[in-house]
């Protein structure tokens, strides 16, 4: 697997997360 | 300096790597076994100095630079009641380092006030006890750990005041397994990665009101037992350099010993990226003499793009991360094998103990 394989990248993927996990 | 006891450095000798060269020699005569070894900022009087500790067993020492290259011993910490098993250094604190202490895993930590203010004192004090599997110190004078009870999993940041005493304490979602090992996020305040006993990352947020596990992705089976050390966010994606004491040799990359991995916290999906490999033995691969050959990573350390190991064979190797390539070799002394092989906290100086309790500071 290739870093071009990883699937779609989100540069905010920490506020995102954050966002969606449960508290 | 009252109280300290100067020594004499060794200057460069026989050493085969150009790139390492030795700075001073610090020699604890009432230590027996070298346990750990880390560094630490040490302030009094408004100004601020890098100092060296050292851990044996029964104790925990504080040197003091002196003038050319030479280290003299501030203060000894007495610790005779439980072994120290490590050094847990807080990266940004001044004046305040922690200590594991146990037999076979870590019973309990503990902090040693270097200077306190208010009484000029030399103190230590409990943080946490129990059947604690994993500790790390984070910048701003935090720590983290995980400890298990039965089947139930406990990890838990704790922040210290500037005296030592706990000031706040905030549970982490722990996952199903066992957290192994933890590594701060460089840059990401409120991130923290783990890895786990069944070879997973994962990636918390810890910002004292939460500690959401927010996601947890497989290493892969190729490299088993997985130890995180360093953690960056650049782009999307999470680098992480990891660790792999347990790796077999493979055609592609030799024998791992650190691994740089990129891994889209979106799609929990990895790649790898660098493969940093054990340095083959004197002989060569195929007529490997065991005395020479580097067959396996013993226990190391990561600083900025610079990653260090004691091995098997009794040396110390250096790799740059970013090439994937060993740039230094430290063959064991005249003395013996290298045990510990620590930066400080600049990877422009490796801190290398030998078994007699002997420390060598290197510039790299």
């Amino acid at each position: 697997c290739s870093v071009s394989d990883l699937g779609p990248i989100s540069l905010n993927w920490f506020e995102e997360l954050s966002a969606e996990a449960p508290p | 300096t009252a109280g300290a006891e100067p020594l004499t450095p060794v200057l460069l000798d026989d050493l085969r790597e150009e790139s390492l060269q030795l700075l001073s020699k610090l020699k604890d005569s009432s230590s027996s076994c070298a346990v750990d070894v880390s560094t630490m900022w040490w302030g009094a009087a408004g100004s601020r100095e890098l100092c060296v500790v050292t851990a044996s067993e029964s104790s925990v020492s504080l040197w003091k630079p002196l003038a050319s290259d030479r280290w003299g011993k501030l203060h000894t910490w007495q610790l005779r009641e439980i072994p120290v098993i490590q050094i847990v250094p807080l990266p940004d604190t001044c004046n305040l380092v922690c200590v594991a202490l146990g037999e076979l895993e870590i019973g309990e930590i503990r902090w040693l006030l270097l200077y306190s203010s208010e009484n000029d004192s030399f103190e230590q004090s409990l943080v946490k006890a129990g059947n604690i599997k994993a500790v790390l110190g984070l910048q701003e004078r935090r720590l983290v750990s995980s400890s298990r009870t039965g089947q139930e999993q406990q990890v838990e940041m704790v922040s210290l005041a500037e005296t030592g005493r706990s000031k706040d304490g905030q549970t982490l979602m722990p996952p199903e397994e066992t957290v192994l090992a933890f590594a701060e996020v460089e840059g990401m305040r409120e991130a923290l990665v783990g890895t786990t006993a069944v070879n997973s990352i994962v990636v918390w947020s810890v910002n004292l009101k939460t500690g959401q596990l927010l996601k947890k992705m497989h290493v892969g089976y190729s490299y088993p037992a997985s130890i995180c050390h360093r953690a960056y966010s650049d782009s999307g994606l999470l680098f992480v350099v990891l660790s792999h004491p347990h790796a077999k040799e493979s055609e592609s990359c030799g024998t791992p010993a650190f691994r740089l991995v990129a891994f889209n916290p979106r799609t929990a999906r990895s790649a790898g990226v660098l493969c940093s490999s054990l340095p083959l033995g004197q002989a060569g691969r195929q007529r490997c003499d065991p005395s020479v050959c580097h067959r396996r990573y013993l226990e190391g350390d990561v600083q900025d793009t610079s990653a260090t190991a004691v091995l098997t064979s009794g040396a110390i190797a250096v790799w740059d991360l970013l090439l994937g390539q060993c740039t230094a070799l430290l063959p064991p002394g005249p003395q013996g094998s290298w045990v510990l092989a620590r930066w400080a906290t600049t990877s422009a100086c490796l801190l290398a103990g030998q078994r007699d309790g002997t420390v060598c500071l290197y510039r790299y």
